[in-house]
């Protein structure tokens, strides 16, 4: 039975698409059986593991509106052992859409529900907002993970998303845990990345991930050659803290 | 009669709170009169200008759903000639009640159509997404004014951007000019910065901005103090660029 992550924050750019790739990329490496869904309009995480969404037949917006199975849209990356759900552009009127259908925050839970089987984790890279698309990934999810960028603007949002989470857990998805804050973009040369570690940790005590992801330019080229971070540049400090996290995963999975 | 200015973008975290905040400062210190609207329900242009969005009375909220006119909703701002039209938390849930409201994508326009000839200079900060909230800003605007990180992602997503552009143009808001281009967090010791801004020049030609605003961490550090950076650091590199793309703004508007 897959373990499914959601991966959401509401504040724009602060390594949403990047951890969704590269930690899907190390679970892979590191044996596991891993689908990696894309959910967000943008369709970065589709681009950045090297799909063409323009040459796509079908995509994650089809399976939300019922018109095909997950199955049927489900592709293979180029690593073994990690498989894609992409998005492309026509999901953008997919919350528009789904706002009048029935059951529409638990299209995703339900279209992953026949495929859940054969994966041991199920990633899911959200938008930044907390609409439909984000909704139906915290109640499909059994896990939210939540990048925060070490900058101010990416604390203030946290008290929003935390009460969405809520509001899913009440009415959605009783399951769903806030299995952990993940610090992304720490640069160690700066008070202001100390500053945010600190408080984040205050708050969130033992749910914040021990792996701190740093500022890596490696990263940052990577999805322009739609690779992730352990294919572009595998002796990269990117790549080995992407690989820890990884491990850090496996082992939260075996104490469920 | 002040030109009406859309910071948008749908990828996250390209920089449009910092060019609305920054920018709208330095026209005020420049002497223009000059109104910041933040219709981002993440609210962060509202706290990076110091204020506390749990005291606010009313928001852009209530101006766009008719309860209120925008004048009632204006508050200063600590810079002379500033003021600001802030967010609160309420408008999360704007665009799911907007949807069924009649001329819904002409709500802020329409807002702002009695204030405008008090200001030089309105600045509306948009969140990440091409939904409702930005779609009003679009219409109710001059021109768009578009920041791009100068990272792979954020190229992306441009073809999405003009495409809901040239929507707003054809549909609800012919006047609607692409008046630039903004290149962000230029980092001159990476070829990724080179080659983004490259490609941005490639394609968008005289419509790039000729101020690249360079990466500076004091630009980060302003917002926990509830500051524009004019003000919390005026020699940094950031408060002088930020002055440099005013006295470009004010040139432009000359022209028209
Ligand atoms: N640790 C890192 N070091 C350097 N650059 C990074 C790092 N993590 C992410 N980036 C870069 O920062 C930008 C933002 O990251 P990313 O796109 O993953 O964030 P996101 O939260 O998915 O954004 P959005 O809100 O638009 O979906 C990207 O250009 C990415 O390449
Ligand atoms: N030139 C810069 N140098 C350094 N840091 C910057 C610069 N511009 C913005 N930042 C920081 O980068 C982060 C993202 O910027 P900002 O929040 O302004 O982007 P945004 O596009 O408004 O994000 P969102 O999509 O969430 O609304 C913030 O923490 C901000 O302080
Ligand atoms: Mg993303
Ligand atoms: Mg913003």
């Amino acid at each position: 039975m897959g373990v499914v992550w959601a991966i959401a924050n509401q504040k724009g750019g602060v390594g949403k698409t990047t951890t969704a790739v590269n930690l899907s990329a190390s679970l892979a490496a590191a044996g596991k059986h891993v689908l990696v869904v894309d959910i967000d309009p943008q369709g970065n995480t589709t681009s950045g593991l090297g799909l063409n969404r323009g040459e796509l037949e079908w995509s994650v917006y089809d399976v939300l509106l019922g018109e095909i199975h997950g199955e049927q849209a489900i592709r293979p990356s180029t690593l073994p052992q990690l498989d894609i759900l992409p998005a492309t552009v026509d999901l953008a009127g997919a919350e528009v859409e789904l706002v009048s259908m029935a059951s529409r925050e638990f299209r995703l839970r339900e279209a992953l529900r026949s495929i859940e089987d054969r994966y041991d984790h199920i990633l899911i890279d959200c938008p930044p907002s907390l609409g439909l698309l984000t909704v139906n990934a915290l109640t499909a999810a059994d896990s939210v993970l939540i990048p925060v960028q070490c900058e101010y603007y990416a604390l203030e949002g946290l008290g929003q998303l935390l009460s969405v989470v809520r509001l899913v857990q009440t009415r959605l998805n009783p399951h769903l845990r806030v299995q952990g804050v993940l610090l992304t973009m720490y640069d160690a040369r700066t008070n202001l990345s100390l500053e945010v570690a600190e408080e984040v940790k205050k708050y969130f005590q033992d749910r914040v991930f021990k792996t701190i992801i740093p500022r890596n330019v490696r990263l940052s080229e990577a999805p322009s050659h739609g690779q992730a971070i352990l294919v572009y540049d595998p002796k990269s400090r990117g790549a080995e803290v992407y690989q820890q996290l990884a491990r850090e995963v496996i082992a939260l999975g075996e104490e469920v």
